[in-house]
């Protein structure tokens, strides 16, 4: 695993999402069942917990976007980069943004796997940078047909509990 | 003209595509003042995924390059 540098963390115990925007691939309740799912498989391992807003701005900003969308990073089409994340912070800070031009699917059909991009982008919205574990979810790569069973690996807990210390289990 | 030596072999397409890859995903580093030649990117990806560092482009690297992926780059930047 590795961290971003500073080691960038949120300080309080609770942090807020908001999903801003919507994929046309997946049901509203399908992106915001499968967001919640993904930062479960986190905060399962960190004494962090998630709260989501339905208005105002949160601490992680979920949406999908395509092309140039407000940010240095401009999305590139289908394929190539799928989805990208700020390092925890203020502003752009923890937002997680996905490319709407990709094919989105919840598992149930060909595409890029929506829960699996999530754990990886919020992994990133939490602290994480990239890990060169090919089992990791914070593997850069994208890898077809994680669906099922679907678990963080003991590289990506290892270092999401490096920056917040492990669940106490009072 | 010919493609440098770095280039291993590797057609122009996939030369320019190495290039713009390792500037987006393997940024030099401002504090440590790493070098940003084709080669010290390389090897930082390399090293990244733990293939043998030769500062020499691969057909495996060029497989790499062409997998979906994250836009965050891969060392800090």
């Amino acid at each position: 695993y590795s961290l971003f540098p500073a080691q960038l963390k949120w300080n309080s115990r609770v942090v807020t999402y908001r999903v801003i925007s919507y994929t046309r691939d997946l049901p509203r309740v399908t992106v915001n069942q499968l967001v919640s799912k993904a930062l479960a498989l986190w905060s399962r391992e960190i004494p962090l917990s998630f709260r989501r807003v339905l208005a105002g701005t949160a601490d992680i900003m979920i949406g999908f976007a395509r092309g140039a969308h407000g940010d240095y990073y401009p999305f590139d089409g289908p394929g190539n980069t799928l989805a990208h994340a700020f390092a925890p912070g203020p502003g752009l800070g923890g937002d997680a943004h996905f490319d709407e031009d990709e094919r989105w699917t919840d598992g149930s059909r060909l595409g890029v796997n929506f829960l699996v991009t999530a754990t990886h982008e919020l992994g990133h919205s939490l602290g994480l940078g990239h890990s060169s574990d090919p089992n990791a979810v914070m593997y850069p790569t994208y890898r077809v047909g994680e669906s099922k069973n679907f678990r963080l690996s003991p590289d990506d807990i290892k270092g999401i509990q490096k920056l917040y210390g492990e669940k106490s289990n009072l | 003209s010919p493609l440098p030596r770095e280039a291993g072999g590797m057609s122009e397409p996939q030369w320019r595509q190495a290039q713009d890859y390792l500037r987006r995903f393997y940024p030099s580093n401002s504090e440590t003042r790493e070098a940003d030649s084709f080669e010290a990117r390389l090897k930082r990806m390399q090293t990244f995924f733990r293939l043998p560092v030769t500062g020499v482009l691969t057909p495996r690297l060029v497989e790499i390059m062409q997998k979906p992926r994250c836009g965050v780059p891969d060392v800090a930047d």
